[in-house]
């Protein structure tokens, strides 16, 4: 069961002006957040639930709210796992995908199979400083990954060794 | 060595070799350019003075004097070159850094700006800006989303139904930001969008200016009854990451283009993950 109620309710609180702008006391501006966090923590199992309907598979799905800081325990130790990304708005569009990874290359399938162009960086020093003992991937995966409109597409990432990526990328030219 | 350029089919970014600050800005495929600087800077937050007691705090932003501090004159940077982004790094400080992004084919540039903690071992609240100058002619008007809607004219020093005293030359002039601001002339407009509301502002003409942190010692005695001061998760105040989309375009076609890339900041998608070993399901 799930229920979009809680993040409702929190989003209800937060119409104070003091939320909007923050200038509560500190505890309360904690208190937001942690209706806020709590609230979105439940909406994760009502999108769950809509993607099991929409593309018909039960999975177990995981949420990375770190992703800023490229921090996603999900990505760093898989060797192969799936993305979806679902489009709110009303027209196709286009975003760049960067997760955390600890491999060094990785093919990414699109939709309908093809193979998407993607890339293996290194994560920059500036994160690292930043995220602490919160995550320990070396590298980002980037992808260029096109969603239709009031839709969700479904992208496969696989880990590989660099062999297999030269085959691919040969086999692609 | 800095990097003095990234480009891609959109844009091309220029970097002066010296500061190894963004120099300029082109919009390759209108054929438009504008020399630019864009750099950190700080105000240092009042704690009253002769004129009021009113210390900068939550609810008021008041700094003690009309020029910000830059956080440093050059900045270190290097520049990563893939396939399907460029990147050029730059420290400015300890506590701030920025990443200046060029996708392959995506007609913006990104600026990702790193913030924090903000040191105040000196007793001096600060409060921090990103700032754009150039030497476009605005005339004293900037342009602000009040409520990430309607986009409404500014107007240096002037207030639209009263006779305005400016008593505060950067807080009497600076306005909510929640999607978008920008400035104009007659042949460019240069556009930043924001991905979380800000304060903004244009102090002079051709200058496009956000807060995009603060960090203050004393209470500003509207009820808050404490200095804005998070001491976050390791006791040495918050660390904050966030983007700013730069756009240069013609005033007739920028619209285009902001309107649309807002949008997709606004609604970006949420990325989920699964291990791809589900079993069939009907919501029957």
């Amino acid at each position: 069961t799930s229920s979009s109620l809680t993040l409702r309710r929190a989003m209800g609180v937060a119409q104070h002006h003091d939320a909007v702008t923050g200038t509560a006391k500190q505890h309360v501006n904690d208190d937001y957040t942690l209706r806020l966090y709590k609230g979105w923590e439940t909406c994760q199992v009502v999108i769950s639930n809509a993607l099991s309907s929409l593309t018909g598979t039960k999975e177990s799905f995981t949420f990375c709210n770190l992703l800023n800081i490229s921090v996603c325990p999900t990505t760093e130790a898989a060797k192969s796992f799936n993305v979806f990304l679902y489009n709110p708005l009303g027209r196709a569009a286009t975003w760049y995908i960067r997760l955390p990874v600890n491999g060094v290359a990785y093919s990414v399938r699109g939709p309908s199979g093809d193979t998407v162009t993607s890339e293996v960086t290194p994560v920059s020093k500036f994160t690292k400083d930043i995220r602490r003992e919160r995550g320990n991937a070396e590298r980002e995966l980037m992808f260029q990954a096109q969603v239709p409109p009031l839709g969700f597409s479904k992208f496969t990432v696989q880990k590989t060794s660099t062999q297999e990526r030269f085959f691919i990328r040969t086999k692609k030219r | 060595t800095s990097p003095t350029k990234m480009e891609n089919k959109y844009y091309r970014v220029e970097f002066d070799p010296e500061t190894g600050l963004i120099s300029g800005i082109y919009n390759l495929q209108k054929g438009i350019s504008l020399p630019l600087t864009q750099s950190f800077y700080w105000y240092n937050a009042s704690i009253g003075n002769a004129d009021s007691a009113q210390a900068s705090g939550a609810y008021i932003f008041r700094p003690n004097q009309s020029n910000p501090v830059p956080v440093t004159q050059n900045v270190r940077s290097y520049l990563v070159q893939n396939s399907l982004v460029q990147e050029v790094y730059q420290n400015f400080s300890s506590w701030c850094s920025q990443v200046v992004r060029l996708y392959s084919d995506q007609p913006y540039v990104e600026l990702e700006w790193t913030l924090g903690p903000i040191p105040v071992g000196d007793h001096l609240g600060k409060e921090v800006i990103s700032r754009f100058d150039s030497k476009l002619q605005t005339n004293g008007l900037f342009y602000t989303d009040a409520n990430g809607r309607q986009v409404l004219q500014r107007r240096r020093d002037f207030r639209e139904t009263w006779s305005l005293v400016q008593t505060e030359p950067v807080a009497g002039n600076y306005y909510p930001v929640n999607s978008r601001i920008y400035i104009k002339d007659k042949n460019m407009q240069l556009t930043v969008l924001t991905d979380r509301s800000q304060g903004g502002s244009s102090l002079t003409d051709g200058s496009l200016e956000l807060m995009v942190q603060r960090r203050l010692l004393y209470d500003d005695a509207r009820g808050v009854a404490e200095p804005l001061l998070e001491c976050g998760q390791y006791s040495e105040g918050i660390v904050v990451r966030g983007r700013h989309l730069v756009l240069l375009d013609t005033p007739q076609d920028a619209a285009d283009l902001h309107r649309t890339l807002a949008l997709q900041e606004y609604m970006s998608p949420q990325i989920i993950l699964s291990s791809g070993d589900g079993v069939p399901y009907s919501s029957k």
